[in-house]
């Protein structure tokens, strides 16, 4: 399988693509879950709407508590969206453990944690716009995010 | 250029996969 801490830093560099309000340049910078959720919102504005990113966003205290709270709440929607939206449920061996993002930011569990989101981009209704921003990415970089949506299509398959 | 080839090739790989991946249907990665 894939190294998940490999994976961290090509697939910020896909997420710095989405042009979020919030720093999202470190592994620091997604430890708080507010760029993540930024991008989820826009992958899909209607399932990660207004109202789930403003209950993310609610409290910007850099407190590591609640930012692991922020990041439970961000993955147990992500984990829904998968199994409800996109038929495709996460086994719990792949779930990242939002504990050390939050408190140490971690790059190999975030590198899990942007593994799904990446797979959400890749499986959702606006794919197409999410893919066709990849290909623009340097070569190394597609390769990486190629690798992760490779081991994402041949795990978990229902 | 042998460099030159194995480019190529590794372009051609990524083009195939992600445009094989476009033409999946919507809501299943796999």
């Amino acid at each position: 399988s894939v190294d998940k801490a490999e994976l961290c830093g090509p697939l910020l560099t896909w997420l710095q693509t989405f042009q979020v309000p919030t720093p999202c340049a470190s592994p620091q910078d997604l430890s708080s879950g507010l760029a993540i959720a930024h991008v989820l919102h826009q992958i899909d504005p209607a399932w990660f709407n207004e109202a789930w990113l403003r209950d993310i966003l609610e409290d910007p205290d850099p407190n590591w508590r609640l930012k692991i709270s922020n990041l439970k709440s961000i993955l147990e929607s992500v984990v829904e969206y998968s199994q409800d939206v996109l038929g495709h449920p996460v086994s719990e061996q792949h779930l990242p453990n939002v504990n050390l993002i939050g408190e140490f930011s971690d790059p190999a569990e975030l590198g899990r944690l942007l593994q799904l989101v990446l797979g959400c981009a890749i499986s959702c209704e606006k794919k197409q716009e999410h893919i066709q921003r990849i290909m623009t990415l340097e070569e190394s970089v597609q390769h990486v995010v190629m690798e992760a949506i490779q081991e994402l299509m041949t795990r978990d398959t229902p | 250029d042998p460099n030159m080839k194995a480019g190529a090739t590794s372009e051609g790989v990524l083009a195939n996969f992600f445009n094989s991946l476009l033409s999946k249907k919507t809501g299943s990665p796999g």
